[in-house]
Formats: structure tokens, C-alpha cells, sequence
């Protein structure tokens, strides 16, 4: 899936 | 998750709990820009308001509980504690960051992934945190000597996104299409706003000296 750019990092 | 982004988190972690022995400790935050401490508690909340939506894993979810709840328990302590808002060097934090606010939400609306509430406050948390430690650098140059917590809670700071600049080069060297534009060029122009202090903190560490920025 095309994660959006940075959600799972803090 | 990879060494350089766990380093990146405990890093950061550890500044805080440096920033927040430094305030217990002596009761006092003097040398501690509440200005940079409010922009902080903004970044966090805009930045993880789907804290409740997006469940991603237990550390995730409660790294962002520790974040937002130590940020604003900060500002409170420098806003109302009887003792250490006293200390609050209040004619020397006048860093304007009303503009860092405006210009950090225009630049979200203008380049976001999706032009989505939460996608356009990420960016926003993302562009502001790069600019959100400014009033403290700014407010170091004028306090001349540094005390030594505050020096490596501000040190701590920046390393955290250096780390996270090699956990973004790791991810794009072994993840395919892994691409971080609006975090990588952020982090990058983040972490080179400290490039003086590093030096300035390098060179207080080498002559065990006591550190000093030039104003």
C-alpha cells in the first residue's frame, strides 16, 4: 500500500 | 524500524528528559527559550492529530503521547510554575516566531502530499519544526554562557534529525519508490541550522570549556 509520505515515523 | 531511526527517537527522547532534569533540578529555565518549547507543542499536535485514527504500533502511539504530553507540560511549567517561571528570561526571548507560524502553514498549503486537513497540517509540523529552535539559538547568542544541560538538551535536539537524515538515506537505499521529499529536504535545512552551535559545542567540549556562542 502507497503509504502517504511519513506517518510512520514520529 | 532501523538503527538510525531508533537512535533518531531515543535521541530526541533524551533531550527532552535533559531538558526536563534541567527544569527539576535546578527549578529554573533560564537559557531556555519558551518561545521554541510553545513551537514545539504545535508541532506535535499538528502533527499527530491522527493519534487516535492510525494506530501504526504501541511505541509509535505512545512516543506521541510522550512528546505532545512533555511539551505542553513544559510550556505550563514556564507559564505558571511559581519558581520556574521567575527564571524565564523573558526580555531576552523575543524572537518574533509569529512569522515562522505564518510562513510554515502558507508553505503547507502550497506543497503537502495531499491536500487533505491532516496531510497539510503535517507539512505545516514538518516546515515549522525545522525553523522551531531559531528563538532558542537566537536566545543562546544572548545569554552568553550556556549552562551545561541546556547545552546538550539543544545539542541532543539537533543530532535527533541527523539521525533521521541516515534513517531517510538507509530507507531510500533499500526500500523501493521510498521517497521522503518534504521530510528529507526539511530535516536537511533542520539540522543545518544548528551548524554553528555543533561547532561552537565541539569546541567547548575539545578545550573543556565553558560554551559560548558568539553574539
Amino acid at each position: 500500500t502507497e503509504q502517504p509520505e511519513g506517518h510512520d515515523e514520529l | 524500524m532501523n538503527i538510525f531511526r531508533l537512535a533518531g527517537d531515543m535521541t530526541h527522547l533524551l533531550s527532552i528528559l535533559v531538558l526536563l532534569l534541567k527544569i527539576y533540578a535546578t527549578k529554573s529555565c533560564s537559557g531556555i527559550s519558551r518561545k521554541t518549547q510553545e513551537l514545539y507543542a504545535i508541532v506535535f499536535m499538528a502533527r499527530y492529530l491522527d493519534l487516535f485514527t492510525d494506530f501504526i504500533s504501541v511505541y509509535n502511539t505512545f512516543m506521541k503521547l510522550i512528546f505532545i504530553a512533555s511539551s505542553l507540560a513544559i510550556v505550563w511549567c514556564m507559564r505558571f510554575h511559581p519558581v520556574v517561571r521567575r527564571s524565564y528570561d523573558r526580555e531576552l526571548d523575543t524572537f518574533r516566531y509569529f512569522f515562522l507560524v505564518g510562513a510554515s502553514f502558507a508553505l503547507a498549503l502550497v506543497w503537502h502530499d495531499k491536500f487533505t486537513l491532516q496531510e497539510v497540517f503535517w507539512a505545516f509540523s514538518i516546515y515549522l519544526e525545522a525553523v522551531a529552535i531559531l528563538p532558542q539559538l537566537v536566545l543562546l547568542q544572548r545569554s552568553g554562557n550556556v549552562d551545561n544541560l541546556t547545552g546538550q538538551y539543544v545539542f541532543f535536539l539537533g543530532a535527533y534529525r541527523a539521525f533521521y537524515i541516515l534513517n531517510w538515506i538507509y530507507r531510500y537505499m533499500t526500500e523501493p519508490r521510498f521517497t521522503r521529499w518534504i521530510a528529507g529536504i526539511s530535516g536537511v535545512v533542520q539540522t543545518a541550522l544548528y551548524a554553528d552551535f555543533f561547532y561552537y559545542y565541539f569546541i567547548s567540549w575539545k578545550n573543556n570549556s565553558k560554551l559560548k556562542l558568539p553574539a
